[in-house]
Order: structure tokens, then C-alpha cells, then sequence
């Protein structure tokens, strides 16, 4: 994107792709997410289905609160909960061929979103990091 | 922030002050700083010491990374270790006085920058998300 104007920059260009980013199955149990999640050292990341179709996000916040007892943290509870039952599924999705500005505006509220083509198959993410490195050479050049 | 540039615009503008910060002591036992980051959802906060001065952050990454055994996530040990024991201190630190363009060049390789004085006393953070709001409105105006 070295001479690109911001304007034609496509979602494309500037996406972390498919196989480079850490993602976990719908059905896996929540200790594999979490450990997925540890070691990765990810906050949250994106969950596929059985035909590599986006469904949602899984982060650790969501895990923990499924086994925060009332006492002390219950993590025997972790391998009885499947990742379905807990991600979040209400999550903003872009296209490939989407524009900058459009990534720009859907980052603001989110650390990074997802990119899946018209038929839901996963892409690649979109991080707050891309956009910011941008919007930065935008600035200086 | 409405009318000004962006090179009028200071970190102390669009940063969110120490009282809206969620953060933990450096004293503080590791179990203490993992219920914070649950409770808040944060994905990880500042570590002030007892005169309220910036010590480092701590997220939940490196603290399940301390009880992680070869088996399973061993949650007793959290209550032995100490904040200070495993938080990051090697941070960026920004002045209220800074810039628009020093916080866009620090907030694109972490998701937040503490923001003290030069005695070291604790004023806020400034988020990534605070920079985007900034450059959307400075694009779209
Ligand atoms: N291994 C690593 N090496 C270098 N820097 C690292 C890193 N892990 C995290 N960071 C830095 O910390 C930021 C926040 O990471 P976080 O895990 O909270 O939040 C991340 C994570 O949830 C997700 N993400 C990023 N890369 C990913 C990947 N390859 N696979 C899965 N998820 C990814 O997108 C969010 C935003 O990413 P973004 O790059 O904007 O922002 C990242 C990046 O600046
Ligand atoms: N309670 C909430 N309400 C609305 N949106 C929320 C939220 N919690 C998180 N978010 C959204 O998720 C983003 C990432 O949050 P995260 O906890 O990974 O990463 C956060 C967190 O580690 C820290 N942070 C933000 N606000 C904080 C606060 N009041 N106290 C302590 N730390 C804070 O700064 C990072 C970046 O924050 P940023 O706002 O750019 O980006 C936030 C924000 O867009």
C-alpha cells in the first residue's frame, strides 16, 4: 500500500489473512479455548465452524465469568462448557472489497474485526493495528 | 475537542483521567488483580504504587501464564504471588502535554498508554480508541 491514497485501499490489502490468525472450533470445550487464548497470548479471536464459516468471537473475559464462583474460580466447570454455548455471535463482519473508511469506523468500537466473504467463509481479521499504520504514513507522506 | 486540528489537539484532551481507571496496587496478590480484570473486562490495567504513582500494567495474559501447569491451570497459586512479581514495567508513558501525533505513534503497538506527570504521578490513559474517534471526525470534517 506504499503509494495508495487512504480512498483506494481495500479491507483486502491490509487484512491479516486467514491463516495466519489463531481461531477455535464451535465445538471445542472452553479449556482448550482458554488455553488456545494463553498461549497465543490473544484477548479474543475469531470461531469457525466445521466447514471454516465465521460464527463468532471468543475472548477470556467470557470464559473467566463462566467459572467465577462465588468463593474462588471453579475451573473443573471449564471442561463441561462447549465454546457455542459462550461466544459472542452479534459481531460486525466486513467484505474483502470493503473500503478504508469503512474499516476505520467499524475498529473504532471493536479491537479488531472479522472479514468472511458473501457465503460467511473466513478471510481474515481487520486489527485496530493496520489502521492505525495507515492512518500514520497517511499523516506523514 | 470539536473545532480544534489535530496538531492543536493535547493527550490531556482525549485521554480518560486516573478517576475513571480501573487499576490495581503493586501489593496486590494475583488473585485480586485477575477478579479486577474479570469484574471490569478489561484485557489488562494499570499497577499504581501505595503514593499513587505509574509502577506498569498487568493483563490477564501473564497472569494465567504464572498458573498454567503441565496438567491443568493450577488457581491455587494465584493467591502466593504478588502483582509486582509479574507486572510489565518495561511501558510507554506519555505527559498531558503531549501532542496528537506522539499518542498516535505510541497507541499503534499497544492498545493504551498511561499517561503521568513528570514526578510520576498517575493522570489517565489514552486509548486507542480515543486516537480513531479523533482521526474519524479530523477525515469526515
Ligand atoms: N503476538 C503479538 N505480537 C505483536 N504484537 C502483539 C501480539 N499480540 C498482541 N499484540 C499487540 O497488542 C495488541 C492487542 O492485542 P489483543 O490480543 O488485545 O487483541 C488482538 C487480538 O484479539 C486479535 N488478533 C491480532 N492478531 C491476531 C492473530 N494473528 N490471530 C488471532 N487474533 C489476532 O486482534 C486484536 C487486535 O490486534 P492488534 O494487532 O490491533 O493489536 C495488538 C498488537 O498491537
Ligand atoms: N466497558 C466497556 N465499555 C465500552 N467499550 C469497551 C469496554 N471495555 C472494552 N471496550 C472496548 O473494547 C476495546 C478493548 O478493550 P480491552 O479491555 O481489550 O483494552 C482496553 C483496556 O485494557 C484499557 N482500558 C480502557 N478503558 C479503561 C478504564 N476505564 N480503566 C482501565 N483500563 C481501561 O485500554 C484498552 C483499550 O481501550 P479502548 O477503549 O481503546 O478499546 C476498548 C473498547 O473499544
Amino acid at each position: 500500500t506504499e503509494n495508495k491514497q487512504l480512498t483506494d485501499i481495500k479491507i483486502g490489502d491490509i487484512m491479516i489473512p486467514s491463516e495466519k490468525v489463531a481461531h477455535v472450533q464451535i465445538n471445542n470445550p472452553l479449556e482448550h479455548a482458554l488455553l488456545v487464548l494463553i498461549k497465543s497470548g490473544y484477548a479474543a479471536v475469531p470461531v469457525l465452524d466445521n466447514s471454516y464459516r465465521l460464527v463468532g468471537t471468543i475472548g477470556k473475559t467470557v470464559i473467566l465469568n463462566q467459572i467465577l464462583g462465588l468463593e474462588h474460580i471453579e475451573f473443573e466447570k471449564l471442561s463441561g462448557i462447549r465454546v457455542h454455548e459462550v461466544m459472542k455471535e452479534d459481531i460486525p463482519c466486513l467484505l474483502r472489497e470493503d473500503n478504508f473508511l469503512k474499516g476505520l469506523n467499524t475498529v473504532i468500537n471493536h479491537p479488531f474485526v472479522c472479514v468472511a466473504d458473501e457465503d460467511g467463509y473466513f478471510d481474515g481479521i481487520l486489527t485496530r493495528r493496520a489502521i492505525l499504520k495507515e492512518l500514520k504514513r497517511d499523516i506523514y507522506t
